[in-house]
């Protein structure tokens, strides 16, 4: 049991590195057990450095970089067990143009095996969806749904 | 597997029944802030076993049920359906198609039905494990996970490391 | 001092209630030291619930109102004692474009007696500003300064 | 009173001298993810005086020094100098302009000028205290800090409450 853990984490290694990859276009990515300490206990190290950085901790990745590298880190797990859906609730918001549209051709790739309900502000992201609920909330307090577009509309 | 449909009815901002048919890969939900977005992942995470509080925004379990409005009385109970396509038979059971339903009431009574038969909390969770939509799934990403899974807190990281592995 | 300093809480919560009115169009908010409690030593209390709506902790709120909800406390600071810059550092990701819209008037406002320096990826607040700094990084890791532009230009 | 310039250089990713004249009233920094714009603020933040690395996203101080890239060394020192017009002498001080000079350099040693002038870190603390710029300011909000204001902990709040009271 613990030498088909030890493979599984590393697919998820390499998963890691993939999609980490296509959404930095390029730069690093490492995911590990801490050294020296019983695999079936040990906490998941990340290390990552974005094309051409150097980094020593998370905590110094920027607010859109941390957010993609969540992702990354999402879908290295999907790649082994994918999940029938996912819910992507506002993650769009704290990444840059490029960066948005990086997120959204992953999407649309995982999408082929996944459902994806993706929560957004975004009109870039809606624009992706296949279908698009409106909801609003005419009386305050209470939410009403007030439109649904499918995609060739 | 897939979801195909979800019903919301007196849970949270839900005071009239919502239904939502997901019939694409990609579904966007889009709405003015406080309108009811994030209630509906709460909604799902919620008929699928979650039974913690905290993780739908909550001290108590009875928070989840529509608490009124200036203009509008509570309501006394809050029920959730969920539809899910299995031709797959991803989900250990002999349906083509599973509805998983949870109600909660104000006295603090709670019903769990698997296509309209009434079950346990328990059969649920037995039902979901392992299929990558269980309580503690990878399947649902928000900007406060994303800080925990970047903090120095590796326990997150290895609990839904080992869903998946 | 003890009555002086609850006389600047009760001069905050009236701005509180004043700002926060602004941004929600509406609505009502309390703030307040913990009853019961040394005023020198309380905790502040909020207490917020968005036009017609019943509101029984902070924690229900969504991700733009709570935005919205600390904005409106900083600022009913602000209306106390102004702070001579402010710094706003992608706070208007999770607003939706009407509450943007609001919170970019509020800016104005304030920005009569205070200078604002906001750090954005949206164009409606882009716009808004007299100055604009523009920053890459060519060079991996090497931040540069690429183009100011002026309102006006 | 107001921000007229800021000059970084050493700075985290400001391998680069930078110079900042901040002459509007509204002044927007935008660009790509991970470029720099909110260790403008951190260094905004240093240069008034923070001395707890958490707040500037570090586990040691030392960290906010350039630390290279792959194709670029480390540099030895970092250097914020930011100048505030005080025509309107809320600063306690007889100048109208006032330039704060904060260096660190690798062997841990600071550096901290008032105009040009050596002094200490406690007499940059001093002149700022109470303007509202000063350490623990709240001039500053980012989506963390909007977090903590809002969770049940009443320690921030109360915190920035008696520096405006
Ligand atoms: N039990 C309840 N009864 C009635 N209303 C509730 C209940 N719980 C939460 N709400 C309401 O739901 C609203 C929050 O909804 P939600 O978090 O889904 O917003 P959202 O659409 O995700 O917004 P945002 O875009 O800002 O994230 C709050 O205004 C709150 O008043
Ligand atoms: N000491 C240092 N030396 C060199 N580079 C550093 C140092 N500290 C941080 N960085 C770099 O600064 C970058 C982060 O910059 P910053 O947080 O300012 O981004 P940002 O412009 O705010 O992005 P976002 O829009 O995603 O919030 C990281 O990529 C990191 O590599
Ligand atoms: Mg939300
Ligand atoms: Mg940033």
């Amino acid at each position: 049991a613990r030498e088909k853990f030890l493979q599984t984490i590393e697919r998820i290694d390499i998963n890691f590195q993939e999609v980490f990859r296509e959404l930095f276009s390029g730069g690093e990515a490492h995911l590990r057990l801490k050294p020296g300490v019983d695999p079936l206990e040990a906490g998941v190290e990340i290390s990552v450095s974005p094309e051409g950085k150097r980094l020593f901790n998370l905590g110094q990745l920027s607010g859109g970089e941390k957010t993609l590298t969540a992702i990354a880190f999402l879908f290295s797990l999907y790649l082994i067990k994918p999940s029938p859906f996912c819910i992507l609730d506002e993650v769009d918001a704290p990444l840059d143009d490029e960066n948005v549209e990086r997120f959204l051709r992953l999407v649309k790739k995982f999408s082929q095996n996944s459902q994806f309900i993706i929560i957004t502000h975004n009109k870039r992201t809606m624009a992706e969806a296949d279908i698009l609920y409106g909801i609003t909330m005419e009386e305050p307090g209470v939410s009403k749904l007030v439109s649904v577009k499918v995609k060739g509309d | 597997m897939y979801l195909s449909r979800l019903q919301i009815f007196g849970f949270k901002s839900f005071l009239h029944k919502i239904t939502f048919k997901f019939d694409g890969q990609i579904c966007a939900l889009v709405g003015p802030n406080g309108c009811g977005k994030t209630n509906i992942v709460d909604a799902i995470r919620w008929v699928l076993g979650e039974q913690r509080p905290t993780l739908l925004r909550g001290e108590r379990m009875e928070e989840v049920i529509f608490h009124g409005t200036k203009s509008r009385k509570p309501l006394g109970m809050a029920e959730v359906a969920i539809t899910i396509d299995n031709s797959a038979h991803l989900l250990p059971i002999e349906f083509t198609e599973v509805t998983i339903t949870r109600r909660l009431f104000r006295s603090g009574e709670s019903e769990y039905l698997l296509n309209r038969v009434p079950c346990r909390l328990k059969d649920i969770h037995h039902l979901l494990c392992d299929t990558g939509m269980g309580v503690g799934t990878y399947s649902i990403l928000s900007q406060e996970l994303i800080d925990t899974l970047l903090s120095s807190k590796e326990e997150e990281r290895r609990l839904l490391l080992e869903e998946a592995a």
